[in-house]
This record gives structure tokens, C-alpha cells and sequence, in this order.
């Protein structure tokens, strides 16, 4: 039992430091351990440092810097299991659109080998996705799927801030 | 495999029938608040995921019928059919197309209802989908399935809790 | 003790349905208390319907229904003790273009009896602030208060679908 | 009474000396993920906020002292005023400009630090403050300082805590 749980702890560890390099374009993230010995009687962190800052455990960092290197994990944890198919429901919520888009730029490349099905607010994100569904509810509250909704009329795009002073 | 339609009657905020196409590679799915998006994402866990109604944000397998709406007729039945493009032969079935379907509808037994399931419209049962679904690598309660709030929930939860997320897919 | 306490339920359950109603145009929402004899031994929900559904009680609704009830509550209990002086840290996260925008609205009338500083990510709610202030962090890991942002760079619009077939 | 200015001081990622102006009326603040938008309102909240490090997303007060980001060096002290228009006298001090400053710098003592309030330039204390902001209405501890995440908290949390709110606010 513990074999099987520290061979998943070294596969999901490098895999999150390899994606979380690519989501933060430079920044480090691992997995740490509070009792290495014996893994069942401790809990499990995760540490970050976006680039350019210094390491911190997870809960020191802002919202999006969170979730950012949360769903990094999450990936890796996919990685070692691959399957055919894969649903995200607004995991892009926190993110700014410079992180954004590099997260749907890396689903885009993984959806080359497995379908994803993700539901989003973010127009960042629908600069990657090949197919688009819309769904409506009508004042009858029943919900209605419209095949080729109108983009425009929908989502907001973010831009990362420049200094224009 | 990949899914190519959802066939929805009666789920959630879909009275009626409503089919939803896919197509291989990313698909977004957009609408405002309350619009029935995650309520899509249910139905497919409905038929591949974990068969308690928690994980379907319902109190009881019975909350998932369709409920009427404003002004309508509360459903008796719901039922979903997904459909998965299997040229592969990645399931063990000798079908282009197989057809998963759930049906749930109340009833006079004493739990309230029964819940039924078919492969490509002959009577299955949830084993069957099981093995049918695993060698096809879908898993259900693996991380695949990333519902709204899972994100929250990972940061928010304490070490402890979040290794147990590893003994789960160890 | 309980004297007290009925007194700030009723209170704020008298203006949560009046600021819910607002914010989903036409909508209710709702106190209820698990125990109304002895309310220190149960607990306290919040129910809620949008407009043309059925009345739900908050775990049963989507997240931005959720998000937004949670929010009206918030709100329904400031009203009960004003003050000179708010800060809000991105509220308008899960809310569509039309509930950010109603929730803007509001508070843009608020602001006109007391100080709002809000944090956000949406270009909706910019639409209705007065001033803006920008931060931006270079490498160096040092935040930089930027005085005059240009917003076009920075945030994301977003509108109701239209059902354009 | 409304709020003028913020100084900070190596608090949090502002090293150095910044000044934020603010008006009356609505103000946004925005900018990128990490961009240090959030440590903002937690400069206003380490003056008018419970005084807790806990409630400033830091686990001592000294976390609270700029760490030196990527490449400087880290400070050995931090400080935060927030100076606000007393024209109307909501505050009781006869002035129109009323600064609130705290300081916290490293220090041999057996704490590791010490933390100090000043107001308008003279050594004040947590209970002065205490005083003079709640004559002003200016409440530190009730919902009019939204924190990031308190929305998803109260939607998560049980009935009973959900309850506890109206017990502290009554
Ligand atoms: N059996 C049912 N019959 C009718 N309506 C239902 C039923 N079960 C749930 N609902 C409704 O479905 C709605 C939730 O829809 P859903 O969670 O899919 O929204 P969403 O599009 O994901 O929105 P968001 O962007 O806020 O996450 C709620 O308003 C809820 O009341
Ligand atoms: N004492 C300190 N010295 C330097 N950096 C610090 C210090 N304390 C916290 N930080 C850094 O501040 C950053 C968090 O900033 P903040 O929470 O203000 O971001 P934000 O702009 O609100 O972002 P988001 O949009 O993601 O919420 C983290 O990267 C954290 O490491
Ligand atoms: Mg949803
Ligand atoms: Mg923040």
C-alpha cells in the first residue's frame, strides 16, 4: 500500500513540476510531505512560487496564484492515469488572462490525443476551443441548447495590463 | 472512443427531449447563470459517474427529474443516453456506436423509484457499464471529472484531506 | 440574548428579500431557521428562486444563483448597521454579464452615501465605478500602483446570450 | 468620513514607500493575479482590522514586512497609514486630516517583533483606535470588509455556522 501510494506521489510530483513550469512560464511547484516516513500520518502540501517570487505554501499565495497551481495539480494527477475523455467545469474562473490563456493554449495540445469538454465564462478561453455549445433558459425555466451561439454577445476577453500611464 | 451525443429527457432543467452533439478534440459550453451548463456536465456523470445522487447535487435520484419549471408539469421519468463512437473497439462491444442510457422513474416501490440501465437498448446493469467503461480507460471518479468547485475545494481543504485524494487513486 | 438575535434575523431577512428581488429581477429569497423556537440549536439556511423557478434552498442552485443569494445576504446584513466605508474583494467572480451588472448598479447607488473600494476582474462592473486604480508587479516581485490604467487592456466584457440562431 | 490615502511602507510585496490616493464615491482596483491587489485591502485591514495575523493571510505579524521579492533584500520593518477626510468630525479629534499609522518592525524581544499605532504622528494605542473608529462607524469585524472567498465560504459552510454569523453581528 505504501509502494503504490509513494510511486503515485513521485509520478504526480514531477508531473506538477513540469506543468506548473509551463502555467506560470518559469515558477516552481512540489509536492511536500509532513511526515515523509509515513505518509498515512500526515497530510499533503502543496508549494509554489510563481516567477520572480519567492517559495510559499499554497495558502500564502493570491486567489489566482492558487488555483493556478492547483489545477496544475490536478493535471498532473491526470497525466498518470490518461483517459479518453475529460469534463472542466469553470476551472478558469480566478484566473487573469495571461494565465487564462495559457491554460486553454496547454488543453488545446491535450485535446489533440483526448476530448475535453469544458464549460467557461472566459472569451480567453474560447480563442482556443474548436466547438462551441450554447445553452439558454427560457422564462419557462427549462433550458434549451443552441448549436452556433453568437460569441460576441456572450463572453469577455481579458487582456494582460500595460502600463499606459 | 469519444462521446458524440448526449440524448437528455426530463433531466434537471431539460423537460422534454433535447440531443446534444459533440465532436472529438475541445468543446466549450457557454450560457448565463442558472442555465443548465453544469446540469449538462450531471448527465454525463449521471450515466459514467459515481451512482450516488450527492455527486449529482441532488438530495435524492428523484431530485434529478425534471421538476416543471415555472408554470409545467412535473415529469415522471428522466432518462440519458450517451453515445460513444467505438470504431476503435476500444469497449468490448462489436458496435460503431454504442449507447449508454440511465432511467430513473418514479414508482409505487418503497424506495420511490427505480433506476434502470441499457447498452445500446437492451436491459444492462451498473456493473456491466462498469467493465464496459474501464476498459475503455473512463474512469469516473478519477480527476477527469473536474466539477465546479473542485479548484475551491483542493486549496480550501486541509493537508490531510488532500493526501487522501492520493490514497484514493493509488 | 434572544431578544437580540430575533431582532437582526428579521431584519436582515426583511432586507434580503428586497435587495434579492432586486438583484434577480422578480425573484425571492429567504431566511429560514432550522429551529424558530430555540434558533441557538439549529441552524440557518437560505433559501432562494430565480426568477420563474421553483423555491430551493442554497445547495441546490447553480453557482452563480448561489453567489449571487450569498452576496444579497451579505449586503441584507451591512444594511442593518451602516457604515461610512466598504471594501469588497472581487464579489462579482461568478456572476454572469447581467447579474454583475444589476450587482454594480446597485452598488454604484450605494456609493453615492458611502465609500466603495472594490477589487475586480470585470469589465461590466468598471462600466459603473467612478475611479480606477491599476497594480501591477514587476519581475522584480514589487507591487507598482498605477494611477490612470488604460482598461481596455485589462478586463473582460461580458453579455447576456442572445439566442442568434 | 471618507478615506484620503494610503502609505505603505515594505508591506507585504509594496517594498519601499507607495502612496494610493483614493476619492469618495466607487473605486476599482485591478490588475493581474499576484499583482498584489488583495494586499491592498489587507493594509487597510491591518489598521482598521481585527489585528490578528490570521486574518491578514499570514501566519506571524512578520510575514506581514516585505520579504525582499526575487532578487532584494528583505525589510526589517512594515507600516501602513491610512488617512482619512475628518471634515464632518464623525472621528472625535479636532482635525481635518486624520492619519492612523501602524508599525511593526523585527526586534530582539522574545516576540521577534513589536508593533506599535500612532495617530496624526503621536504613539497611540490598539484601544485608541478601537475607540475612535467605532465612533466613526467604521466597523472592522462586520461584513462591510468582504474579504476574497468569504462568498464561497458562507455558501459551503453548514447551517449552524451560517447561523453564527447573525450571533456575532447581533
Ligand atoms: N429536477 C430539476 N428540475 C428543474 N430544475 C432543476 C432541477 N434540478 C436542478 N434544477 C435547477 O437547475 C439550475 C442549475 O443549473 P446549472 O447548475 O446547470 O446552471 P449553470 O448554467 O451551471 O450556471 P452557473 O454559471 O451559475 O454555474 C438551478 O436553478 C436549479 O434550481
Ligand atoms: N511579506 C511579503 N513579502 C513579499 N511578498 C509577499 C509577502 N506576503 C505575501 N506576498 C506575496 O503577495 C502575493 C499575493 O498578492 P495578492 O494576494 O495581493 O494578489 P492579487 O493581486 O490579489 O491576486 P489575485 O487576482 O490572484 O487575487 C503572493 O504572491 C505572495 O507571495
Ligand atoms: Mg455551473
Ligand atoms: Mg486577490
Amino acid at each position: 500500500k505504501k509502494e503504490l501510494f509513494m510511486k503515485l506521489y513521485r509520478d504526480v510530483n514531477e508531473n506538477l513540476s513540469e506543468i506548473y513550469r509551463i502555467f506560470s512560464r518559469g515558477g516552481k511547484a512540489s509536492l511536500e510531505l509532513e511526515n515523509p516516513e509515513n505518509p498515512f500520518e500526515g497530510g499533503l502540501d502543496i508549494k509554489a512560487s510563481p516567477s520572480g517570487k519567492k517559495v510559499r505554501l499554497l495558502k500564502s499565495l493570491s486567489g489566482g496564484e492558487k488555483s493556478l497551481a492547483a489545477l496544475a495539480f490536478i493535471f498532473a494527477l491526470q497525466q498518470t492515469n490518461p483517459s479518453p475523455f475529460y469534463i472542466l467545469d469553470e476551472v478558469d474562473m480566478f484566473l487573469d488572462a495571461d494565465n487564462a490563456g495559457v491554460v486553454s493554449r496547454i488543453i488545446r495540445e491535450n485535446s489533440q490525443k483526448a476530448q475535453f469538454i469544458q464549460v467557461t465564462l472566459r472569451k480567453v478561453t474560447l480563442k482556443q476551443t474548436e466547438h462551441i455549445i450554447g445553452v439558454m433558459m427560457q422564462n419557462s425555466g427549462v433550458s434549451e441548447v443552441v448549436m452556433k451561439p453568437n460569441i460576441d454577445d456572450f463572453v469577455e476577453e481579458n487582456r494582460p495590463m500595460e502600463v499606459k500611464t | 472512443v469519444h462521446l458524440k451525443e448526449i440524448e437528455l429527457e426530463n433531466f434537471k432543467t431539460f423537460g422534454g427531449k433535447t440531443r446534444v452533439p459533440f465532436s472529438q478534440g475541445y468543446t466549450a459550453i457557454i450560457g448565463p447563470n442558472g442555465s443548465g451548463k453544469s446540469n449538462i456536465l450531471d448527465a454525463i456523470l449521471f450515466v459514467l459517474g459515481p451512482k450516488s445522487s450527492k455527486s449529482l447535487r441532488a438530495e435524492n435520484l428523484t431530485d434529478l427529474i425534471f421538476n416543471g419549471g415555472a408554470k409545467g408539469k412535473a415529469a415522471s421519468y428522466c432518462k440519458v443516453s450517451l453515445l460513444f463512437d467505438n470504431k476503435d473497439r476500444s469497449m468490448p462491444l462489436d458496435h460503431d456506436v454504442v449507447r449508454l442510457t440511465r432511467h430513473v422513474k418514479l414508482s409505487g416501490s418503497s424506495a420511490g423509484y427505480s433506476s434502470s440501465f441499457y447498452i445500446n437498448g437492451e436491459k444492462s446493469s451498473l456493473k456491466e457499464f462498469d467493465s464496459v467503461l474501464t476498459s475503455a480507460g473512463i474512469l469516473s471518479d478519477g480527476y477527469n471529472m473536474v466539477r465546479q468547485g473542485l479548484i475551491t475545494s483542493i486549496i480550501e481543504t486541509g493537508p490531510i484531506e488532500r493526501r487522501r485524494i492520493l490514497d484514493r487513486v493509488s
